[in-house]
């Protein structure tokens, strides 16, 4: 029998996915400029994490832009949208590299560098080696569940389109998004995993996770600003903001 | 006191190759 088909949302999505190496590229070189500074300006080893993490967020909004049903809202709720879930984005964005990496012993930064966890355990401080181990064990569960390229992109959507966003002018396009996109993951997993049952609520608990996990870097990102350690002025520094004002 | 002009409403107005 033929394969089951690929809803429609899902093969939109993959179609939009940025091209990695071209994100890749534009993020070393930016990366690559901040270090040519002279050496009072030059970022330490966490400047240039946030710097990185500060470049990753204009590739996802330059995904969000592209994307259906976002780029027919308003720019006020497509504002809304982005600071209620950038976190969960970068999170996520993290956690499918390292399935993509597939090494627990080291996570693959978006540069392409390869970091080893003992470095992040003696370097780190105890806070964000431990999100950095949460994130790890994120990425086993997603492995165990055999999360695949489309349900990556449909669950990305799920992220951004989240219903707990307040105040939005077109509210009734955001619940149309979420359940087109819902829909069509069930209808890919039940189709392609109809050996895992409870594959999509599995996946819906595993976003929750997600969450759970990018609030806990926000608050720490946020102590860290506070300390002075995070670059401002900086599209990073504007959201971690924007939830507090 | 002048809003400061949000960096992702800039990008969000760009045009889309810029």
């Amino acid at each position: 029998s033929s394969p089951p088909d690929i809803p429609e949302v899902i093969l939109k999505l993959l179609q939009l996915e940025p091209d990695e190496a071209q994100v890749k590229g534009r993020i070393v070189a930016c990366l690559q400029q901040e270090q040519g500074k002279g050496r009072h300006e030059r970022l330490s080893t966490f400047g240039l994490m946030c710097k990185m993490a500060d470049q990753t967020l204009f590739s996802i909004v330059e995904w969000a832009r592209s994307c259906i049903f976002f780029k027919e809202l308003e720019v006020g709720d497509q504002m809304k949208l982005l600071q209620n879930c950038w976190s969960e984005l970068l999170v996520f964005d993290h956690i499918y590299r390292q399935l993509q990496h597939g090494k627990e012993q080291s996570v693959l930064l978006v540069t392409g560098q390869e970091v080893d966890m003992s470095a992040i355990a003696a370097q780190a401080g105890s806070i964000l080696n431990t999100l950095v181990l949460r994130a790890q064990e994120l990425v086993l569960h997603l492995h165990s569940l055999q999360v695949d390229r489309q349900e990556f992109v449909c669950l990305k959507f799920l992220i951004l389109f989240s219903l707990d966003v307040k105040y939005l002018e077109n509210h009734a396009l955001v619940r149309e998004a979420q359940e087109k996109a819902n829909a069509a993951l069930l209808e890919y997993t039940a189709g392609h995993y109809p050996h895992c049952a409870d594959k999509f609520r599995q996946l819906l608990l595993r976003l929750a996770e997600v969450r759970a996990l990018s609030m806990q870097a926000e608050e720490y990102l946020y102590h860290k600003h506070l300390s002075g350690e995070v670059p401002c002025n900086n599209l990073l520094i504007e959201m971690l903001h924007a939830k507090r004002t | 006191e002048a809003e400061e002009p949000s960096l992702l409403k800039k990008l969000l107005l760009a045009p889309a190759n810029a």
